[in-house]
């Protein structure tokens, strides 16, 4: 089973944005992103987990170098009424940090494993975001070379040649 | 631009769990995950957003085949004082759609169309998680149909004869 994971990769300047309490009703993402897209920024990992009493979080992360420029382009929206109430915070020091493995989508223990490294490095997971082939995880950016090396050794990928670039 | 999506698929029979308010600490992520695991569930999305005041809400989805298995393993972690406090709540009438696409990393207007087929649909999204390759969203069993119809439409997906699989 071990060769599930045939990687690990970091993308170690990354930023976070969240828009907290925003409705959740059909619209909002696309009032979100419509703006973010206008001003052709990259977008990386988009987060929304299930909402409470008529709202939700949506959290994405870009390039810390597009950092003011998705914070421009998403303030406008908070002075729209549309989103109107949220919250808007952001971060820029923080890293993700993926396991990547094309066996994954069957392997329950592949998610475990993974949690276990980074636990076991007392290294805080700020976000995850899943796909059958990969799971992504925002982690400091201090703790990104580490989570790395964890994730490395715990699928013991020193073998692959290609994971250091960023995906 | 259009080639940079090359499917849309869905997965009818998804159930969502999540765990509302757990330690946003190190090892709460294996703590959960080591019970699903021990129980061989296959757990498909995986979300956390950024947390607040030390706490987070972890969400997961696992086929509705598999979801009372998946409760029993976590409700044992309700019991445990690690999660203390925290709420557990479920739903098996969900559906997980996404569209895929090699080229889609670099394009900012693929997250904008996906929101904006399903939002003139007017098709709620509870969960949104990506990577490079895929957007992925769960909605309600109800819209999911439609959801892929839409996205279909929206990437001229038509043409392409490999999308209705579940991935
Ligand atoms: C919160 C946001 O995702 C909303 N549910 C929408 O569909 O756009
Ligand atoms: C909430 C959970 O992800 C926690 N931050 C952990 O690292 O396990």
């Amino acid at each position: 089973k071990q060769q599930a994971v045939c990687g690990a990769t970091v993308t170690i300047d990354e930023a976070r944005i969240s828009l907290l309490g925003v409705p959740d009703v059909p619209g909002t993402s696309l009032h979100i992103f419509s703006l973010i897209a206008g001003r052709k920024i990259t977008v990386d990992m988009i987060v929304q987990n299930v909402g409470a009493d008529g709202r939700s979080d949506i959290s994405f992360t870009v390039p810390k170098s597009e950092l003011s420029a998705a914070l421009e382009a998403v303030e406008s929206a908070a002075k729209e009424k549309e989103l109107g109430g949220h919250e808007l915070t952001f971060d820029d020091n923080v890293s993700k940090v993926s396991v990547v493995g094309l066996g994954m989508a069957h392997q329950t223990g592949i998610a475990d494993r993974t949690f276990h490294a980074l636990s076991d490095a007392e290294i805080n997971i700020q976000m995850i975001t899943t796909s059958e082939i990969k799971i992504s995880v925002l982690v400091d950016r201090a703790d990104a070379e580490q989570a790395l090396r964890v994730l490395h050794n715990a699928f013991e990928l020193e073998k692959t040649p290609a994971d250091s670039a960023n995906l």
